[in-house]
């Protein structure tokens, strides 16, 4: 496993951030 | 036998092609699937952006590394199409499943979010093939057979080649690493740098979105503003 951060909550998907929801 | 940087990059590209061996050049019948279940088919936008792309980064990469490297380009760019289609059908399993919808029209009809997961696919083909490491580590190996320690392909040079913002890549890279569980430790540590950058540097720079964006949200959001009469 790798050290990165997750930092998106679960409500928050790919179609939220391209504002697509 | 001793892990040797020489070692360890030829791993990792046997491991994104075997990892890819059995994606398609094509989308999947299930990622077919959503195509076809979006109100607008966006199959052959997508196919056609692909062209378009896969030429100007084959013509790009050959600048970048040598005219007789334009093929070396294409398979790059190929070997990144397989990691963009199986990325995509995996990102939308999740919104499947989150959301509880099958209709993906809007998201799958932006362009942006197609150059953003075509952009991050082939940064990690690229950098999978230490065409695309920083030099800060000291060392650049050209391992796929092209020296690349006297060009100039690391990250941010995808995003001119796409002609692509910075806040736009900066998007689709969390998703991206949740999508794929088989990256290597190295491959999302390079993300991560990525990011990093973007966020300390090449969003800020002038004509970055993230300026209007600012400016929205400083105004109360676009669609709070109250309408003028003549509208």
């Amino acid at each position: 496993s790798h050290d990165y951060h997750f930092g998106l909550e679960d409500h928050e998907g790919i179609s939220e951030l391209f504002d697509c929801d | 036998p001793p892990q040797t940087p020489i070692r360890a990059a030829m791993t990792s590209i046997q491991q994104l092609r075997g990892d890819l061996t059995s994606s398609g050049d094509q989308p999947s019948t299930n990622l077919a699937t959503y195509f076809k279940n979006c109100t607008v088919d966006p199959t052959q936008d997508v196919l056609k952006r692909l062209e378009t792309l896969g030429q100007a980064f084959s013509q790009r990469f050959g600048q970048a590394v040598g005219p007789r490297c334009i093929v070396l380009g294409r398979q790059r760019f190929n070997l990144g199409v397989k990691l963009y289609y199986k990325v995509m059908e995996a990102m939308l399993k999740s919104e499947e499943k989150r959301l509880s919808v099958q209709n993906f029209s809007k998201l799958l009809n932006d362009s942006t979010f197609h150059t953003s997961l075509l952009a991050c696919a082939l940064e990690v083909v690229m950098a999978t093939y230490g065409e695309s490491s920083f030099r800060t580590g000291g060392y650049n190996h050209g391992s796929g057979g092209v020296d690349a320690a006297e060009t100039n392909v690391c990250f941010p040079w995808i995003l001119d080649v796409v002609n692509l913002s910075a806040f736009d890549f900066y998007k689709v890279i969390e998703s991206f690493i949740k999508a794929d569980p088989t990256l290597s430790k190295d491959i999302v540590k390079h993300l991560e740098t990525c990011e990093n950058l973007i966020m300390e540097r090449i969003a800020w720079r002038t004509g970055s979105p993230l300026f209007e964006l600012l400016k929205q949200e400083h105004e109360g959001g676009a669609a709070e503003q109250v309408e003028t009469p003549a509208s």
